[in-house]
């Protein structure tokens, strides 16, 4: 999920 | 990926094929600022770092390259290109964007997820990306009339991020720890920035209008 700092946005 | 997020990737892009549309078929960068593209190739580099450390998704990849290129195609164009360049309008595109970028910097030094380059660079783009367009406004206002094309990549570009506040919205609704509060506060303040822009732009279509910033 997007908390783990993965920038999954453009 | 939502309807939103989708919709908002795709708003952006059409802001650029419209803007390359312009340059290309009328061979004149008139009324568009160069300092607010140099501005968004910054904020695509120090963004997409991540290109070929972390893969998400081919359409992910695919889009942030075509971003990046878009974006330092169309600056090489206003710089280099013997054609266009001679139609930037040089002494009307004087807003001091340096003070943008050092702002925004220093803003990211203190207010990031961690501090790490890459996410400095990150909450960087984010902040730079909110004011990245203020050179532009401003250029459209001193330049008074707006041709149709440079409105609609304005109209679409301010567009896309008002997408983005629906998705993130979506998101904090339906995915358990969802919070992206850098990117969602910054898309608030630039899509705020675009406020009287989409007034006039609403005004002048519903009078059917040429479409003109008061200076």
């Amino acid at each position: 999920n997007a908390n783990n700092g993965i920038k999954d946005e453009l | 990926m939502n309807i939103f997020r989708l919709a908002g990737d795709m708003t952006h892009l059409l802001s650029i094929i419209v803007l390359l549309l312009k340059i290309y078929a009328t061979k004149s960068c008139s009324g568009i600022s160069l300092k607010t593209q140099e501005l968004y190739a910054l904020v695509f580099l120090a963004r997409y770092l991540d290109l070929f450390t972390d893969f998400i998704s081919v359409y992910n990849t695919i889009m942030k390259v075509v971003f990046i290129a878009s974006s330092l195609a169309i600056v090489w164009c206003m710089r280099l290109h013997p054609l266009v360049k001679r139609s930037y309008d040089k002494e009307l595109d004087t807003f001091r964007h340096y003070f943008l970028i050092g702002g925004t910097f220093v803003l990211a030094l203190v207010l990031n997820e961690k501090f790490t380059l890459q996410e400095i660079l990150w909450a960087f783009s984010i902040y730079l990306e909110a004011v990245a367009i203020l050179p532009q406004l401003v250029l459209l206002q001193r330049s008074g009339n707006v041709d149709n094309l440079t409105g609609q990549y304005v109209f679409f570009l301010g567009a896309y991020r008002a997408f983005y506040i629906l998705n993130w919205i979506y998101r904090y609704l339906t995915e358990p720890r969802f919070t992206r509060w850098i990117a969602c506060v910054s898309g608030i303040v630039q899509t705020g920035i675009y406020a009287d822009f989409f007034y006039y732009y609403f005004i002048s279509w519903k009078n059917n209008s040429k479409l003109k910033l008061p200076a």
